[in-house]
């Protein structure tokens, strides 16, 4: 493993983005990954619509909540195709499904994983630089207050209530961490992301791990 | 309705100050640990903050295990 790794270096990460109050992080960070890993595989690096994935995903609850793995089953077995932000703006509120031509340009997944990594973090570390960034959930309770540095306390495993995307590592220090993309806007955190200590499970980041397969 | 609002806030605010104390009070000495402080969600409730942004719900994954997976070969 590297010392540091972040896809951002690469350039393949979208900007932060800001659900509101919409409670919709399932979807965005859903969205983040698809968008990586396309631009990964070289195509453009464009904002999704997580607005389409808020108002379609029949086994999720739109802004009242819902969980990436499940709107990850619905992109695989659906085959449907995310078109940009642009064409189905966030609104952050639910709305209704719209349906768009077989014609229109899109994006569908070809696939995804999820395995509990809790104890292996090296393994997650060496699948988030084989597959591009990953889709974690976590306890963000105290991320509440959070202004910087690296999370360490205050937070358990096997508790999760938040949706992120995990896009790097960096171990060049005494506390390695995993940077992590949030979705509630770049004055959060970190210009948006929040660093968290990476080899203790730390608010369960590695108790449910996806990655996308474009 | 707008004071009571106003004062409602105020007491989230106050209590956001308590727990920022006591989150920065516990390991302050470790290295490079996170800080806590003022920020957007300062007037908020924890149980308002909890309703309205931590929305994702738990699912169960299967464990990675090494085992079974076939290595890739080292082809160029």
């Amino acid at each position: 493993l590297p010392l540091r790794f972040d896809w951002r270096d690469k350039h393949v990460v979208t900007s932060v983005r800001n659900q509101q109050t919409c409670g919709g992080c399932w979807a965005f960070s859903v969205v983040g990954a698809v968008e990586s890993v396309r631009a990964i595989r070289g195509a453009p690096l464009e904002d999704l619509s997580a607005q389409q994935v808020i108002d379609c995903s029949y086994s999720n609850f739109g802004c009242s909540g819902g969980s990436p793995l499940s709107a990850l089953i619905w992109l695989n077995k659906t085959q449907e195709k995310l078109v940009r932000d642009s064409e189905y703006p966030f609104t952050a509120q639910n709305g209704l499904c719209r349906y768009f031509s077989r014609a229109q340009p899109g994006v569908s997944i070809q696939g995804y994983v999820a395995y509990d990594f809790s104890d292996q973090e090296n393994v997650m570390a060496r699948a988030l630089l084989l597959s591009g960034p990953l889709v974690v959930t976590v306890d963000a309770v105290s991320w509440q207050d959070y202004l910087g540095g690296i999370i360490q306390h205050h937070c358990s495993s096997g508790k999760a209530n938040h949706a992120v995307l995990v896009t790097g590592f960096d171990r060049t220090g005494r506390t390695p961490y995993w940077i992590v993309r949030n979705s509630w806007g770049s004055s959060w955190g970190v210009g948006g992301y929040v660093y968290v200590r990476m080899g203790s499970n730390v608010c369960g980041i590695a108790d449910s791990v996806s990655a996308v397969l474009v | 309705p707008s004071t009571r609002s106003a004062k409602r806030r105020t007491a989230a605010f106050r209590e956001s100050l308590k727990r920022h104390r006591y989150l920065n009070s516990v390991f302050p000495h470790e290295n490079a640990t996170a800080f806590y402080g003022i920020n957007q969600f300062s007037y908020l409730f924890p149980e308002e903050f909890k309703a309205i942004y931590l929305r994702s719900e738990p699912s169960r994954c299967p464990r990675y295990s090494s085992e079974g997976q076939t290595p890739v070969p080292n082809i160029s």
